[in-house]
């Protein structure tokens, strides 16, 4: 996960120094600074997420270790928590692979390929405690305010009280039958 | 409960309430948060009687309004059992404000509601911008809502993040002592406000000062709009609803035009400049403090959604455990949809966003709270940090709600067709996270001032200066690469 958060401010580094230079070739051709701005607009705002890209993945990284060090983290707690932030960073890296390898040359297919692995092997581990994880969160019900959330999992019988509260249920025959359906019906359209 | 997620509970190794108690920043505030919930969610007064299709938008919101007195007049019984003596304060309004955005307001308002403005922009501006004798007039009647209710009035029809373009202007008349405020131009018209389309009657408004035909920069006015005992707008005052949208249709968002609206000196905020009585303008300290408002709500936004995306994941996690779908290996039942790696790629990923951006923001929380502790102690350090944290903030904020609603998307479509149904709720939170995209500064607007602080930064890296943490990476490596130590 660390090489992971490198690679990605290698990236944002890069970004940054693409945008700088976008805007010095534009102001070398005599166009205002603003302009020069606007002309490098798509570099500037791609280097603004790469670095925001690199922030999050460095700073989780380091929260992780600040939490584990002050000792406040049961043993297993610390550990979902580690499979959480590396999960983090490996698919912030993954997602931004195109432009981490557009600005890493170093980085090879089956390095790629490891870290795709790796991506895979921390999902089975989580999977066994994805429920216990989301309990955790502790939302009530209400907040949910979902038929496929609750924390009991009637989801289907939610779904179909939900069906029959509608409120077009609530007669067996609508007035748009008899207003509108059966006159386009004797009128034989 | 259901079978598989009672099986699913039994198996897990994490014990959900040890991460639950982690999670809620210990058991003392865990317990606290329950009990609150239990008060508010188990009281036959607040239980959906309604089924929500039922209602049309008009209806939706005089059931909102309805639903917030009572829950503000149980808010405040509930405050003052636990602190008889409370006395009204910078932190107490930002924990009032967590509370309404937090789980009890979700709960209660799932397309949130008319008066957050009142309580997160209105307040705060008085208590940040207003002088002594402005926090005496406004703030214990504000807070007590008695006869003011506020919100804040800032972007135009036909403007929005760019400040010095807005149209509304205050002319000072010194023979009355008054300002006279005009929306000069249809697209002057104040637009987005929420609370102010029909429930504030009062609105901070940010207008073009200007004195003896001099211009003086955007300042902000207290304007009453409505009159506090019949509700009808006042004499010059334009003002309604704007309509509905894609999400948080219970906030009441407005417009606000002004047309020679006249208004007392004493109600332009004058703690970092003023207007004396013979319209001469003082020029105060430099208003560190009102971009630390900014940044302060753009640190909170981050808040927000990584809470719709956890609860997003919540829905499909415990959805994608009872759904079952396709089999896995030909001999054996349908398994869950979470069985399936496809499943886990879309779902796994989202909790641990989620939580990864929860280390961050309480990191950034900080991080604020130290700069603001600095500059009210008035230290260089904290002059210096402002520009990395207004960068941090506007960068961490643009990203965060971008890749929080296409994750809340992703959730919905996790779910199938039935995450499609407005009962899944994904409507909801999809349209708060969408919504946070675009509000207090858009992302594409947000991004661009992050770049000019990181191309700053870089420029200082090739002088061999001194980099903020943050940022120090750019320094070190292009020392890396270019050392060819990688």
């Amino acid at each position: 996960a660390a090489n992971c958060a490198r690679a990605l401010e290698i990236s944002a580094l890069e970004q940054v120094r693409q945008a700088w230079q976008t805007q010095k070739t534009h102001q070398s051709s005599k166009v205002s600074a603003e302009m020069a701005s606007n002309l490098a607009g798509r570099q500037l705002t791609s280097a603004a997420i790469a670095h925001a890209h690199a922030f999050f993945t460095r700073n989780a990284l380091q929260q992780l270790d600040a939490l584990r060090q002050k000792g406040d983290l049961s043993p297993n707690v610390s550990l979902v928590l580690g499979q959480l932030v590396e999960l983090f960073v490996i698919d912030t890296f993954l997602r931004q692979s195109g432009c981490v390898l557009r600005w890493n040359n170093g980085i090879t297919g089956t390095q790629l390929r490891f870290v795709e692995r790796r991506f895979e092997e921390l999902l089975a581990k989580l999977r066994p405690n994805a429920v216990a994880l989301v309990d955790g969160f502790d939302f009530h019900d209400r907040v949910l305010g979902s038929t496929l959330g609750c924390h009991d999992g009637r989801v289907y019988e939610r779904l179909m009280e939900e069906a029959r509260r509608n409120p077009v249920n609530q007669e067996p025959v609508n007035s748009s039958f008899h207003n509108h359906l059966l006159p386009m019906m004797r009128g034989k359209l | 409960v259901n079978a598989d997620l009672q099986r699913e509970r039994a198996a897990a190794t994490l014990d959900s309430e040890d991460f639950a108690r982690w999670w809620a920043g210990g058991a003392w505030q865990l317990e606290e948060r329950r009990s609150l919930e239990r008060r508010f969610f188990e009281d036959p007064a607040f239980a959906d009687t309604v089924h929500p299709s039922c209602l049309s938008y008009k209806e939706r919101y005089e059931q909102t309004v309805a639903r917030t007195t009572r829950f503000l007049a149980k808010l405040r019984q509930w405050q003052r059992e636990k602190q008889p003596q409370l006395q009204l304060s910078v932190n107490m309004l930002r924990d009032f404000r967590l509370l309404l955005s937090g789980s009890l307001g979700t709960g209660l308002f799932q397309q949130s509601f008319p008066l957050r403005m009142h309580f997160t922009m209105f307040m705060t501006t008085i208590l940040s911008q207003g002088t002594a004798e402005q926090q005496a007039q406004w703030l214990n009647r504000a807070w007590h809502m008695d006869g003011v209710l506020g919100t804040y009035a800032q972007t135009e029809l036909g403007h929005g993040t760019f400040l010095r373009g807005l149209e509304t202007r205050a002319d000072y008349d010194p023979l009355t002592q008054e300002f006279i405020l005009n929306t000069p131009t249809q697209s002057s018209y104040k637009w987005w406000p929420g609370g102010l389309g029909n429930t504030a009657n009062v609105a901070i408004v940010l207008a073009q000062l200007h004195v003896k035909g001099k211009h003086y920069g955007l300042q902000s006015f207290v304007v009453r709009i409505r009159d506090e005992r019949t509700h009808e707008p006042l004499t010059g005052v334009d003002v309604g609803d704007i309509g509905p949208r894609l999400g948080g249709n219970g906030v009441n968002n407005g417009f606000l035009g002004l047309h020679d609206v006249r208004i007392p000196r004493n109600q332009m905020l004058m703690k970092n400049a003023q207007v004396l009585a013979d319209g001469t303008f003082v020029q105060g300290r430099p208003p560190l403090l009102l971009y630390g408002t900014m940044v302060y709500v753009r640190v909170i936004t981050l808040k927000d959604v990584l809470f719709g995306l956890l609860q997003g994941a919540t829905i499909a996690t415990r959805y994608s455990v009872v759904r079952r779908q396709s089999r896995i290996n030909s001999d054996e039942p349908e398994v869950s949809v979470l069985d399936h790696v496809t499943q886990q790629a879309k779902i796994l990923p989202q909790i641990a966003r989620g939580v990864s951006y929860r280390l961050v923001a309480d990191w950034l929380w900080r991080f604020y709270a130290e700069v603001l502790r600095q500059l009210e102690d008035e230290s260089m350090a904290g002059r210096n940090s402002l520009p990395e944290l207004h960068a941090l903030s506007c960068c961490l904020k643009a990203v965060a709600t971008d890749e929080a609603s296409e994750g809340v998307d992703l959730l919905r479509k996790s779910c199938g067709g039935h995450g499609f149904l407005s009962s899944a709720n994904f409507d909801s939170i999809y349209g708060l996270a969408t919504a946070a995209y675009t509000y207090e500064g858009e992302y594409t607007v947000l991004l661009l001032q992050t770049a000019r602080f990181l191309v700053g930064q870089y420029v200082d890296s090739l002088k061999r200066k001194v980099l903020p943490t943050s940022v120090s990476y750019l320094r070190d490596t292009a020392r890396l690469i270019w050392g060819k130590n990688l």
